[in-house]
C-alpha cells in the first residue's frame, strides 16, 4: 500500500533503509486465505528477499495459467480448493462463463490486495490511474507469502475448502494467517462448531500460528461483528490521512467539493446539471430521488450530469451511476451521509458529496434557469483531514454470539487502500487498485503480528494479540479522541475499534502482556457450554471443566467487558513481563461512569525470578437503573510503557422489567 | 446427486501422528456408514489430517444425522459459504 504505512508509523521507504526493529518481517509466513495471487504483480518480486525459511513444507500447486515457475522467494507457496464450492452451486466452474482460473491465480483482485498489503515488496511509483501514487509495501516487506486459493470470484468461499485451506496451512508452517472473509450476522456459536473459522482457528492457534480476521463490513449497526472467537484477532476498519477531493465547479461560477476517483482523460466544461427528481419516469415516485433502478427518464436525463440523494449507508455508488449511465446520463453526483470508501465508476465519473454539499447543489440547480456543472479531476491530498475515523461500513460489537469477549480487538486503516490488484484485461500488467473494507485492514494488522512474531519469536498468538491490543492508540492527529463515521458522528469506543487505532512501533514492547494457554480457551468452552466429552475431543491432553464460576469473564484477554453486572463481580488477570526484567507497574484506573472499580495490588513489582504476576478488579455499579454499556480503561504503567486494556461493563439490576 | 449435500464431519484433534493412518480411519468410517470402501471414496472431499481430524464428504440428510453418532464424531457442519470482506 501507499500511505498507509507511514500514516501508522512505519517509516521505511525502501529495504536499504531500515528504521524499524522489526526486520520488516523477515523469516515470517503469512498465509492467506482468500481469492488467490496474481503472481506476476511486481508486488511479488523476490527481490532482497532471504531464503524461504526452513519450517516451510508448502509447495507451489499447478493448475490454470500458474505452474510452479509462479513461485519465488517471496511467494513461497500456492494452493487452491474448489470441491466445496463447486458442490454448493451443484456444476463446475466454467473458466470461461465465470471468469475464473482453475489454479491459485486471483480472477477477483482481491487476494492480490490482502496479500499485498500484508507482505507485497517496495514498488516504486504505484499508484491508481495517477491517485494515491508513492512507493507501494506491505507491512512486513520481508516476509514471505503462502497463498490458499478457497474464494471464487462471484461464488464466495465455501466452509470445507477454508478448512482444508486452514489444514494444509497448519501442515505447511505458516506463522500469521489472515483471513479477509467472513459470515452475516445472525452468526453461528463457535461453541458448537458450526463456524469453519473458529474451528480452524482453533486448531492454528493452538499450535501457535496468529490468526487475524476482518470484522465484516455491516457497521455501523451495533452487534453486527463477525469472526468473534477468543483466539482470533478481529480488525475493524479506519480512515487514513489521505483524500481525494474533487471541485465541483456550478454555472454561477460557485466551487463545491465533493471526493472521486475518476481521472478519465476528457474534461469536457460545463454540461447540463438536473435533479433525478425532475428527469424521473414518475414524479410522483419517491425512489427516483434515490436513483433506484429504472426510475429515471431518458430523454429528460440524457447528456446531463445527475445528482441523486441516498438515505441509506448500504447504496452502492458503481450501481446507482449504471441507473444513470443507462438513462443517459453521462456524471452521477451522490450524496450520501458518510465520507468513507470511494468506488471507482467506470461507465461515467462519479463524485461522492455528504448531505450539507448535496443540498448545496441542490438549491443552485432549484434557481438557476438552466443548471450546469463541470466536473474537475480528484487531486491527492494528505494530511488535512483529522483522521484516523472508524469507517461506517466497519461491523460493530458487541459479539452477538459471545458478549464477555470485546470484539473488535483493534482497527487499522481500511479505507481507500491502494495495493496490487488483477491487472484489467487480463494482461500480465502490474496494476494496483484502491479499495475499501474491512478486508483491507485485517492483512495490515496480519502483517504488524509478522513484525512482532519475527522478534519475539517464541510470542504466543495470544501475546501478540495482546501486544496489539494494549499499545493501540486513542487519539488522532489533532491529538483528540479518535471519532467514528456512522448514522451520527461521536467518540469511539471499543465497540467500534477494540484497544483501539493499531501502533506497530508501541506494539513492538509493550511491556507487558496478557497471555493465554489451549487451556485456558477450553476452560472458557467449558463456560459456554461444552461439555467434558467434547472437551476431550479438541486437544491431545486430558482437560476437565473446572467448576469454578465467571470462567468467561477470566479468560486472561488484554481487555474486560461484563454484560451483565447487577451488584459486584471480580476478575482476575495475569501479566508477563515481556520488557526490563526488574520492573515496577503501578496501576492506572478509568472506572466506567456508574462504577466503582478496585484494583489489587495496586503495584506490580518484577524480577528475575517473578515474571508473571496476577491481579483482581472488583467492580461494583452504583446505577440505579439499567444501563448501557459504559467504557473505561485499566493500563498499567512503569512510566516507559503504557499497557492499556479497555473496559466495557453493562448494569443489569433485574433479569427484565415490567411496565407495572 | 441432488438428495446429498456436502457435510463436514469434524473429529476434534488429530489422534494418529501419520497422515496415512489418519486418512485410512476416515475412509473406515465412512466405509461403515456408507456400506462399502468404493462408495467412502465416491462421497469423500477432503480429508483433514493435518491441523486436525476430519473429513468433508457427500452425504444424505440421513447419513449425516447418522453419522454425528458416530464414537469420536464431535460435530457434524453443513457446508456454507463465507463472502470476503
Amino acid at each position: 500500500t501507499t500511505r498507509s504505512w507511514e500514516f501508522i508509523g512505519l517509516n521505511f521507504h525502501s529495504s536499504g533503509k531500515l528504521s524499524t526493529e522489526s526486520n520488516m518481517g523477515e523469516g515470517t509466513i503469512i498465509g492467506v486465505i482468500d481469492s488467490g495471487v496474481w503472481p506476476e504483480s511486481e508486488s511479488f518480486s523476490d527481490k532482497g528477499m532471504g531464503p524461504i525459511p526452513s519450517h516451510w513444507k508448502g509447495k507451489c500447486q499447478k493448475g490454470q495459467n500458474f505452474n510452479s515457475s509462479n513461485c519465488n522467494k517471496k511467494l513461497i507457496g500456492a494452493r487452491w480448493f474448489i470441491k466445496g464450492v463447486m458442490h454448493m452451486i451443484n456444476r463446475s466452474i466454467d473458466t470461461t462463463k465465470d471468469d475464473e482460473f482453475l489454479s491459485p491465480r486471483d480472477a477477483a483482485g482481491h487476494g492480490t490486495h490482502t496479500a499485498s498489503t500484508a507482505a507485497g515488496n517496495f514498488v516504486d511509483k504505484a499508484s491508481y490511474k495517477g491517485l494515491a501514487a508513492g512507493v507501494a509495501r506491505g507491512g512486513a516487506p520481508l516476509a514471505h507469502l503462502a497463498i490458499y486459493k478457497a474464494c471464487w470470484d462471484g461464488f464466495g468461499c465455501a466452509d470445507a475448502d477454508i478448512l482444508k485451506a486452514f489444514d494444509k496451512a497448519i501442515h505447511d508452517g505458516v506463522d500469521i494467517l489472515s483471513l479477509s472473509l467472513g459470515s452475516n450476522i445472525p452468526l453461528f456459536s463457535y461453541i458448537d462448531q458450526r463456524d469453519s473459522i473458529a474451528v480452524g482457528s482453533f486448531h492454528a492457534a493452538s499450535r501457535g500460528i496468529t490468526v487475524v480476521c476482518s470484522a465484516g463490513n455491516d457497521g455501523p449497526t451495533s452487534q453486527t461483528i463477525a469472526n468473534t472467537a477468543p483466539w482470533i484477532i478481529t480488525v475493524g476498519a479506519t480512515t487514513i490521512d489521505r483524500a481525494f477531493p474533487t471541485a465541483i465547479t456550478l454555472g454561477n461560477h460557485q466551487t463545491v467539493w465533493g471526493q472521486s476517483m475518476d481521472t478519465g482523460k476528457e474534461n469536457w466544461g460545463f454540461t447540463g446539471l438536473t435533479y433525478s427528481e425532475r428527469v424521473a419516469v414518475d414524479s410522483k415516485d419517491d425512489s427516483s430521488k434515490y436513483c433506484n433502478p429504472g426510475t429515471l427518464n431518458a430523454t429528460l436525463a440524457s447528456g446531463k450530469i445527475i445528482l441523486c440523494f441516498s438515505k441509506s449507508d448500504k447504496v452502492d455508488m458503481v450501481n446507482t451511476s449504471l441507473t444513470v449511465a443507462e438513462a443517459g446520463g453521462v456524471g452521477l453526483i451522490l450524496a450520501q451521509f458518510h465520507n468513507d470508501g470511494l468506488p471507482s465508476c467506470d461507465l461515467i465519473p462519479c463524485v461522492k458529496v455528504d448531505y450539507e454539499v448535496g443540498t448545496e447543489i441542490l438549491s443552485y440547480i432549484r434557481t438557476a434557469r438552466s443548471p450546469l456543472a463541470k466536473l474537475n479531476f480528484p487531486k491527492t491530498v494528505i494530511g488535512k483531514w483529522v483522521s484516523p475515523q472508524v469507517a461506517s461500513f466497519s461491523s460493530r460489537g458487541p459479539s452477538s454470539i459471545s458478549p464477555a469477549i470485546l470484539k473488535p480487538d483493534v482497527a487499522a486503516p481500511g479505507v481507500d487502500i491502494l495495493a496490487a490488484f488483477t491487472p484489467f484485461g487480463r494482461k500480465h500488467l502490474n496494476s494496483y487498485a484502491l479499495l475499501s473494507g474491512t478486508s483491507m485492514a485485517c492483512p495490515h494488522v496480519a502483517a504488524i503480528a509478522a513484525l512482532i512474531k519475527s522478534v519475539h519469536k517464541d510470542w504466543s498468538p495470544a501475546a501478540i494479540r495482546s501486544a496489539l491490543v494494549t499499545t493501540a492508540s486513542q487519539t488522532g492527529t489533532d491529538g483528540m479522541n479518535i471519532f467514528e463515521e456512522g448514522f451520527t458522528r461521536k467518540a469511539a469506543d471499543p465497540f467500534d475499534m477494540g484497544g483501539g487505532h493499531v501502533n506497530p512501533n508501541r506494539a513492538m514492547q509493550p511491556g507487558l502482556v496478557y497471555d493465554i494457554s489451549t487451556e485456558d480457551y477450553i476452560q472458557f468452552l467449558c463456560s459456554m457450554g461444552h461439555t467434558n466429552a467434547s472437551i476431550s475431543a479438541l486437544t491431545k491432553t486430558k482437560i476437565s471443566c473446572s467448576k469454578s464460576s465467571h470462567l468467561e469473564l477470566n479468560l486472561n484477554l488484554p481487555s474486560i467487558t461484563i454484560p451483565n453486572l447487577r451488584q459486584s463481580v471480580t476478575v482476575t488477570r495475569k501479566v508477563t513481563n515481556v520488557g526490563h526484567i526488574n520492573s515496577v507497574y503501578r496501576a492506572v484506573e478509568e472506572a466506567p461512569y456508574g462504577i466503582k472499580m478496585r484494583v489489587e495490588p495496586q503495584v506490580l513489582s518484577f524480577n528475575m525470578t517473578r515474571k508473571v504476576i496476577s491481579f483482581k478488579a472488583t467492580f461494583s455499579t452504583t446505577e440505579k437503573l439499567l444501563a448501557d454499556y459504559r467504557f473505561g480503561s485499566l493500563t498499567w504503567t512503569d512510566g516507559e510503557h503504557f499497557v492499556r486494556s479497555p473496559i466495557a461493563i453493562r448494569t443489569v439490576k433485574h433479569e427484565w422489567y415490567s411496565y407495572e | 446427486d441432488a438428495s446429498t449435500n456436502v457435510y463436514i464431519v469434524y473429529m476434534g484433534e488429530n489422534k494418529y501422528e501419520d497422515p496415512v493412518t489418519i486418512t485410512k480411519s476416515h475412509h473406515k468410517l465412512l466405509s461403515t456408514l456408507l456400506g462399502s470402501k468404493e462408495a467412502a471414496m465416491r462421497s469423500i472431499l477432503y480429508s483433514y489430517k493435518h491441523g486436525f481430524s476430519g473429513f468433508a464428504a457427500r452425504l444424505t440428510e440421513t447419513e449425516a444425522k447418522n453419522i454425528a453418532e458416530f464414537p469420536g464424531v464431535l460435530q457434524v457442519i453443513q457446508n456454507g459459504i463465507f463472502k470476503l470482506h
